[in-house]
């Protein structure tokens, strides 16, 4: 989906789906992507910070998406 | 939310960034 990875899109699809402020955290996703280690997860994550798809909320461990609201 | 005034501010603005880099980035596929 759109030039991404299936873990990428995986990731993306969870903080999207995520509506709080604050967004979701790095734990949260880890413990719903039960496939993922932590080393693959924040790298899926920092891909999609640098093209804009997410962005880090209340600290560096927390996440929302550009596309919800 | 339990979130501050400033903490708001600084996720308003975390998020005007990322949208100013997803903008860069779809323009530089053109």
């Amino acid at each position: 989906v759109g030039g991404l990875t299936p873990h990428q899109s995986q990731i993306l699809n969870l903080i999207k789906s995520c509506t709080t402020t604050e967004g979701i955290s790095l734990q949260d996703l880890k413990s719903q992507l039960h496939s993922m280690n932590l080393p693959t997860l924040k790298k899926a994550v920092e891909f999609l910070s640098s093209e804009g798809h997410i962005y880090s909320t209340i600290d560096d461990e927390h996440f929302k998406s550009t596309d919800a609201d | 939310t339990g979130l501050t005034e400033e903490q708001k501010r600084k996720i308003e603005e975390n998020k005007q960034k990322a949208l100013a880099r997803r903008a860069e980035r779809l323009a530089a596929q053109q």
